[in-house]
């Protein structure tokens, strides 16, 4: 048996909005500890790494390992039918082909039941080994995917340098060029508002501006982005989910044949 | 020229 009820089902329509750009169907691995997902787009330039973790729940139960094969749309059209401020529980019997989701209004005067069945999908893990990266740079999601947004004007592809001064996100095109410098911010009341910039050394790296673009998708998740950078590894983009765990992107770089 | 290499390329499947 699997149960697992969350009494903001805001959140989880915003990790959906935040992984449909990039996968169709996807794999939700249940176990104990929580829900992960781990599925790379179809170009395979990128990979989605999703963790939920048990004790961020608000009722979460998994008797036996359980892997959920869903497709994505289909699970957008079900949580489109929860309203804002409704509970959501995901409910699943062991081996079953179906996944439950009930939503449940404030006071419980409206309750809706739906079903939705379950894929086999093939998956494919891959082996992501622990990194110690060479410059880790947090900053506003909001201000990220601004920056994202005006620099895939330019170009398909834009850099990512980041000195311990700042970090500069560049682009160039047929109509001209573009780059955007970003200073560590001094000292500012809120933390969220920050860019902090921890550097080992400097990094320059070159990236597909339509995956750093889907990427943020998640922005309604969390305040602050995170990126991790090395040279000729991929990317990482992390984004928080409050106490409940975390959205994390790879994106492989463009590196020089 | 820059290449785009895929995933694979850095993490190897489980």
């Amino acid at each position: 048996m699997f149960e697992a009820r969350l009494v903001q089902s805001a959140i989880l329509k915003k990790v959906l909005e935040a992984i449909k750009d990039l996968l169709t169907e996807a794999t939700f691995d249940c176990s104990d500890s929580g829900i992960q997902l781990q599925a790379m787009d179809n170009a395979h330039v990128s990979l989605v790494s999703l963790n939920l973790r048990s004790d961020g729940f608000d009722k979460y139960r998994c008797d036996r390992n359980l892997s959920m094969g869903m497709n994505l749309g289909n699970m957008t059209k079900i949580m489109k039918c929860a309203g804002a401020e409704d509970t959501v529980t995901m409910k699943a019997q062991d081996n079953a082909d179906v996944v439950a989701f009930m939503f449940e209004s404030k006071n419980q005067e409206k309750v809706s039941d739906y079903e939705m069945k379950l894929m086999n999908l093939d998956q494919e893990h891959l082996g992501i080994p622990e990194t110690d990266y060479s410059c880790i740079v947090k900053m506003p999601s909001q201000e990220f995917a601004r920056i994202c947004r005006d620099l895939s004007q330019f170009g398909e592809s834009m850099a990512i340098s980041c000195t311990k001064e700042g970090v500069k996100f560049s682009s160039a095109g047929d109509i001209g060029s573009a780059n955007i410098k970003l200073a560590q911010t001094a000292n500012v009341d809120a933390e969220e508002e920050a860019v902090v910039i921890e550097m080992q050394e400097p990094v320059s790296l070159t990236f597909a501006c339509r995956y750093l673009n889907s990427f943020t998708k998640a922005t309604p998740l969390s305040a602050q982005v995170q990126l991790s950078m090395s040279a000729d590894v991929p990317l990482v983009v992390e984004y928080k989910i409050g106490e409940l765990g975390h959205i994390r992107y790879y994106l492989a770089p463009k590196i020089e044949d | 020229k820059k290449r785009q290499f895929n995933i694979h390329h850095f993490y190897l499947g489980q």
